[in-house]
């Protein structure tokens, strides 16, 4: 099955 | 902080559409406007509100302050108001709470409340600037519409975007479901227009359950614009006046 990505994973901290 | 807006209308719909998916968010005010940023508990989607100082009528912002609100708390007293109502947001400096006025154009009633203020410590995320491979701009109503059929049958969906259109299809338990749309332009009624922007196909398939929840801004305009790329997260976006929005990103599920 397809994972659940995390929207963290795309978008860094400022 | 003071901004009146012409219709109290506007905010309510906006905390109704996210007050599910984030609880406690900070409304970030500067003289460009009242903006928001906020991840679901699950940190799978991303709420990016933008309300420009051109939405408000007056607009008045002299020292940049976070609002932390508790949107359930917003949305009891946002109830208060009647749709067409003038509400003006009201803040000090160091503010402990945010006052909501809200007048009726009709009659003389003034009604006032205010909200305690939380002091919430946020991360904020940086959102790249990306060249999406495909633009898909769509009938608010109609990206409703096959989100809740889809979910019916399943808790994902595919969105595949090719030069024939885009294709929504799900599998589950009970058997497969897809729509395909196709670039539609309605010279009578272009707010049924289906706009496919391509540079190139993407396929990428994402839980449901968020969709659905996105959908609840179907009533802050007509048209939604839904964005992607291979493997970056889904951009869903209502777009309101004066260049103000609401936007959704929602992390792909990857992998078999």
């Amino acid at each position: 099955a397809k994972k659940q990505q995390s929207i963290s994973t795309f978008f860094a901290k400022t | 902080l003071e901004a009146r807006l012409e219709q109290a209308n506007l905010l309510k719909k906006v905390v109704d559409a996210i007050k599910d998916l984030v609880q406690d968010c900070n409304f970030d005010c500067n003289d460009s406007g009242i903006a928001l940023q906020a991840m679901d508990n699950s940190h799978v989607a991303l709420v990016s509100m933008m309300l420009k100082a051109e939405s408000f009528s007056p607009f008045r912002c002299d020292r940049n302050i976070a609002l932390g609100i508790n949107l359930s708390s917003l949305m009891k007293v946002l109830r208060c108001a009647q749709n067409e109502d003038i509400l003006t947001l009201k803040a000090d400096d160091a503010p402990d709470v945010v006052n909501l006025v809200f007048e009726s154009s009709e009659s003389d009633r003034l009604s006032e409340y205010d909200i305690k203020l939380m002091d919430i410590d946020q991360e904020h995320l940086g959102i790249p600037e990306t060249e999406y491979s495909a633009t898909i701009s769509m009938p608010a109503a109609e990206f409703q519409r096959i989100c809740r059929d889809l979910i019916a049958l399943s808790e994902s969906v595919a969105i595949e975007a090719t030069k024939e259109g885009v294709k929504f299809s799900c599998s589950g338990d009970i058997g497969n479901g897809a729509v395909t749309l196709r670039s539609h332009t309605n010279v009578e009624k272009p707010e049924l227009n289906v706009d496919i922007a391509l540079s190139e196909p993407v396929a990428l398939t994402f839980s449901l359950k968020y969709l659905v929840n996105f959908c609840k801004a179907s009533g802050l305009s007509g048209t939604v614009k839904l964005c992607l790329s291979s493997e970056v997260p889904l951009l869903v976006e209502y777009t309101l006046a004066s260049n103000s929005y609401l936007r959704f990103y929602l992390a792909p599920k990857i992998g078999d």
